[in-house]
């Protein structure tokens, strides 16, 4: 199953 | 001090339904161009961003950057007391700790005053970058947001797969599966009911249904939507008014 990502992913501000 | 009017309270109903279910309290930044507002849900996956610009109200004056912190449970409490086609003026002092909320129905002479107190919110405001986009769709909001409804019964993720010519959403659950498969189209007639697509690179990425539950009630603000879809970024999804925009950024499901 795929895992949800935080948009701390994408935004490194986060 | 602020003074914003809104020719039809409806509008900043719609607004704020559009993202009140995702995000609880929210600061409104008001400066002479307009208001901006942006919030990340609890579990840090969607990011909600607001700009209404000083062309969407009737009247628009701000001399002083002013922050408005508003928990939208409180605010969409008054909002109902207001009719939908009354004006709405929002009031506050350059220092405020309420903002007064002033209803008009300028046939009857009524008028109707309340008054909300301001929280004191402690949020970064988040300076996004224009991020590179793969695939970019444009499609009816109602379609998009029976697709999702629909296809949310299923499964508690959404996969969006984007070649060429073809935009497929996917559901795959434990009832059965599901899918609707759309291809770019021109309604001369009505041209929000054309589906456009720009595809640079094929894009294949699974979301959270209940994300996509919260994003399709921002259709009440535009016939369109505009999606936005990376594998290096999160989705855009992106409502216009008259004058701003309602986007939802969302990070999308990955295989461990």
């Amino acid at each position: 199953a795929k895992k949800q990502a935080t948009l701390a992913r994408f935004f490194s501000s986060m | 001090m602020l003074e914003a009017k809104f020719e039809e309270a409806s509008f900043f109903k719609r607004i704020i339904d559009g993202f009140k279910d995702c995000v609880q309290l929210v600061n409104f930044q008001c400066k002479d161009d307009g208001i901006i507002a942006q919030a990340v849900d609890d579990s840090r996956v969607l990011l909600v961003s607001l700009e209404i610009g000083s062309e969407s109200f009737q009247t628009y004056r701000c001399d002083h950057p002013i922050t408005l912190g508003i928990d939208l449970n409180s605010l969409s409490k008054i909002l109902r007391c207001g009719n939908n086609t009354d004006t709405l003026t929002l009031i506050a002092d350059d220092t405020p700790d309420s903002v007064l909320l002033l209803f008009e129905d300028t046939k009857r002479e009524r008028i109707a005053e309340y008054s909300l107190k301001l929280m004191d919110i402690d949020a970064d405001f988040l300076k996004i970058e224009e991020l590179a986009y793969e695939s970019t769709l444009m499609m009816p909001s109602a379609e998009f947001a029976k697709n999702v409804r629909d296809l949310s019964q299923l499964s508690d993720s959404l996969t969006f797969t984007i070649t060429k010519e073809t935009i497929k959403f996917q559901a795959d659950g434990d009832i059965g599966s599901g899918s609707v498969i759309l291809k770019p189209y021109v309604n001369m007639d009505d041209p929000d009911q054309s589906i456009k697509l720009e595809m640079e690179q094929p894009v294949d990425l699974t979301f959270g249904s209940k994300y996509l539950l919260d994003i399709v009630k921002g259709s009440a603000l535009s016939n369109k939507v505009g999606i936005r879809l990376s594998s290096e970024a999160p989705a855009l999804f992106q409502f216009d008014l008259s004058s701003g925009f309602l986007q939802f950024f969302l990070a999308p499901k990955f295989n461990d």
